[in-house]
């Protein structure tokens, strides 16, 4: 049992370092445990070093960096445990345009080799995605499917929609 | 393999039958708030076995069943099939396509109110034959293969002993 | 100290039947108590129905329509409990692009008589402000102050930013 | 009344003075993720007075002083002052502009290894003083008037009992 966590935490933690300096464009991160004699009477810390900035606890880091360490822990493990596919619903709500896109593009590279489902309202994200679906209601509580959705059908702010000012 | 189809009748905010095709590569889900995009991962995650009903954003599996919306009558019940490709045959099944079916009925005989039926191509089948197949394809309903809304924020605030379990779970 | 409460209650409840049904266009909210007799036994259910839909438990609605139903809860305290002034820090994160515009378009109403700041990524929400702030950091870490922002210098996904694809 | 400067030094991830103009309506902030929109809530925070260092995302308020960075010095003390217009004297002080100044600076003799002084346009004050006159503005920071990154989802996660404690502590 312990060698067998051991082996799950170093492949782990590698992927983790790997793809959190990746996405976050050159930061430090890596997985620690309380008790490295015996891991199972302790817990597992996340540290993370986004670029240019000292080491910190990973309750200090701004909304967006938090989010980037726990999408990159979650890829590590996806890394390691392939599966046939995936879903990720908003994993982006926290992130700015830019990391959206670096997320997406991530995703966008990993489907290669398996089937990626993602809900976002971001066109940031939106974008990379092979297909569109679109879902929607008209006002009854009864969703409706619109199977080919166009990417410049999705009206972003910036467009004047009938512009309400 | 790759899921190729997920068909929804009466669940949840699916009035009727609503199918939604998806291709093996990148698909991109949006559309405005309350339309039913986490409801369609809803739909998935019913049919692979969800560890509890709260997974699925239910007080119970009644719950599931479309409830009428503002003036319409309830239905009487709820089905989801999960169209899977295997013709790189991953699950050991002579079919080109796998059909993972799973119906919840309401019932008056029960004292939870409903029965619930699993169906693997057509055939009556249980929830252990559904998990025993979708292992073969690394799915897994506790697996961090479905990352619902909420759990990115979720795993940095959780304690470091839960967080030590995650990897627990996948040794 | 029971009549006290009591006064708060029917207030915020009365605001917050009217803000949500304006946020929501056309549901209905209301907030419901355990045990009004004794108010101080037990807790305080919000309940909400969007538009043309069932009354359902708070939990069971979307992301996006548990946001409009808080934001709408805080919007009704803040009626009865006037400040000089109210930060908003990304309150928009889980709203599709129509509802943040309804929350900004909310505060600047509400403008006229308190000051309002409003931290958001999203355009939606930012065109309303009188005023833009940029904060950034030239990847060292360190805070620089951007006073008069521009809303047209604000890239989105849509504008090719030397585009990735 | 209003809020019409925030003038940071050495606070958080502000290296040196750098100072915030605000007017009267509606000022929208943005920026790039860990760039630093939080921590100017944090630093109004930091002198209206939080509950606990914990409202503020520190382990206790040494954190709140300017680290460092990657390969810098960390500073010895971060000061604070809120600049309010007081025209309409709401706060009853005969100025036109209050000026509350909070400071944190490290220091060997206290066993907390800081020390915290507060002033009022100059002069040292308490923290108690402050609450006094934000009062006179409705400003505090258990209100509703500061709603902090992630508080929205909070108030419905939250507990039966703890919402009706909001409307309890404004009674
Ligand atoms: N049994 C049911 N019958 C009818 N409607 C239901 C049922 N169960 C849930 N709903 C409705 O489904 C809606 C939620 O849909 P869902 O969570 O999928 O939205 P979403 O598209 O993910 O939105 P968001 O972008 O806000 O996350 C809620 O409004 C809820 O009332
Ligand atoms: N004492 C300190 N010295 C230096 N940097 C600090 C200090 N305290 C916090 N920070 C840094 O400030 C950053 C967080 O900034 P903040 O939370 O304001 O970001 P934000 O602009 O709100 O981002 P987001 O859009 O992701 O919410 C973190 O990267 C953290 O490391
Ligand atoms: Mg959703
Ligand atoms: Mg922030």
């Amino acid at each position: 049992k312990r060698d067998g966590f051991f082996r799950v935490f170093s492949a782990v933690n590698e992927n983790f370092r790997r793809v959190y300096s990746e996405v976050s464009g050159g930061g430090d991160g890596y997985l620690e445990l309380e008790n490295p004699d015996s891991p199972f009477e302790g817990g597992m810390h996340i540290i993370a070093r986004p670029r240019g900035k000292k080491v910190t606890r990973i309750e200090a880091l701004s909304g967006g960096e938090k989010g980037l360490v726990a999408l990159s822990f979650i890829f590590a493990i996806q890394e390691y445990d392939p599966s046939a596919f995936y879903i990720f619903d908003e994993a982006d709500q926290n992130l700015d345009s830019l990391n959206a896109e670096i997320m997406a593009r991530r995703i966008k590279i990993s489907s290669s080799r398996a089937q990626f489902l993602m809900v976002s309202l971001r066109k940031a994200a939106l974008k990379y995605a092979d297909d569109l679906i679109g879902v929607t209601s008209l006002g009854d509580g009864v969703t409706r499917i619109i199977q080919q959705l166009d990417i410049d059908s999705i009206v972003e702010p910036d467009e004047p929609e009938g512009s309400v000012e | 393999m790759y899921l190729k189809e997920v068909q929804m009748e009466n669940f949840k905010s699916v009035k009727g039958q609503v199918n939604v095709r998806l291709n093996s590569g990148f698909t991109g889900i949006t559309g405005p708030n309350g339309s039913g995009k986490s409801n369609i991962t809803d739909a998935i995650l019913f049919v692979i076995g969800p560890k509890s009903s709260k997974a699925i954003r239910a007080g119970n599996l009644l719950d599931l069943i479309w409830n009428g919306g503002e003036h319409g009558k309830p239905a009487d019940k709820c089905r989801v099939t999960l169209v899977f490709d295997n013709t790189d045959r991953t699950m050991p099944i002579g079919y080109d396509e796998v059909h993972l079916t799973r119906v919840i009925k309401r019932s008056k005989e029960n004292k939870q109110g409903y029965s619930s039926y699993f169906y693997i191509n057509g055939n009556k089948s249980t929830l252990k034959e559904f998990e025993e197949l979708l292992s073969y394809a690394g799915i897994s309903s506790s697996g961090y293969n479905i990352v619902q809304q909420g759990d990115v924020t979720g795993i940095v605030k959780m304690g470091a002993v839960e967080r030590r379990r995650i990897l627990e779970n996948i040794a």
